[in-house]
């Protein structure tokens, strides 16, 4: 299957302090 | 000891890696050379990296485009990818630069790179805005105006994600269509 995200799982990464 | 999930480390990855161009217009140079790839990513975090440090549409000169295309198809109608295909076109008032340029263009690119439009996801190029002073536009790009069900459907979940009321009407035309059209309009091959 395809690697789907919806746009409230994505907008929930925008502010997300970044990976180390 | 802390256990950490591979959630904590891990960044998520796309199903496509995505390349964001940009347009300046500068008439002193040719088409081609007015128009940069700026980044690659393939992840949601360098989506978000490079969203938050790059300009939002309404802030570009007039003349200027992004353009969020699938990695190795150029945001021309010539590449192979895109010479068959067409876009469902968004055309906004300039009242619209304001209070939906920015706001649509996101969920455009939020579309595209959470793969909404389901297995129809494959016929999607890229997107494009067009920022102008006339009216600005935004666009998804599909690979082929005789795939109806995908254009379609695309057509019907993108009208949705953007809240575009029922009554009002979207269109979709072909790159052919456009590139050879006489008059400021050109013919709809789809509408949602």
């Amino acid at each position: 299957g395809k690697r789907q995200y919806n746009r409230d799982f994505l907008l929930g990464f925008q502010f997300m302090p970044a990976c180390v | 000891q802390e256990i950490v999930s591979p959630e904590d480390y891990i960044k998520h990855p796309l199903q496509n890696r995505w390349a964001l161009w940009f347009f300046k217009n500068d008439k002193s140079k040719t088409w081609q050379a007015n128009l940069r790839l700026i980044s690659k990513f393939d992840t949601v975090e360098d989506f978000w990296a490079l969203y938050n440090h790059i300009q939002l549409s309404s802030n570009l000169m007039s003349g200027c485009d992004y353009c969020l295309f699938k990695d190795g198809i150029e945001p021309m109608w010539e590449d192979e990818r895109n010479k068959r295909g067409g876009r469902w076109l968004i055309t906004l008032s300039k009242q619209q630069r304001r209070a939906d340029l920015d706001r649509f263009w996101l969920e455009t690119l939020l579309c595209l790179v959470g793969e909404a439009f389901d297995d129809h996801s494959d016929d999607v190029c890229g997107a494009v805005v067009n920022v102008r002073a006339k009216g600005d536009k935004i666009s998804i790009w599909t690979t082929d105006f005789e795939n109806k069900d995908a254009i379609v459907h695309i057509g019907q979940v993108y009208k949705d994600r953007l809240g575009v009321p029922p009554k009002v009407i979207i269109g979709y035309q072909s790159h052919t269509d456009t590139a050879t059209k006489s008059g400021s309009t050109t013919k709809n091959k789809f509408v949602v």
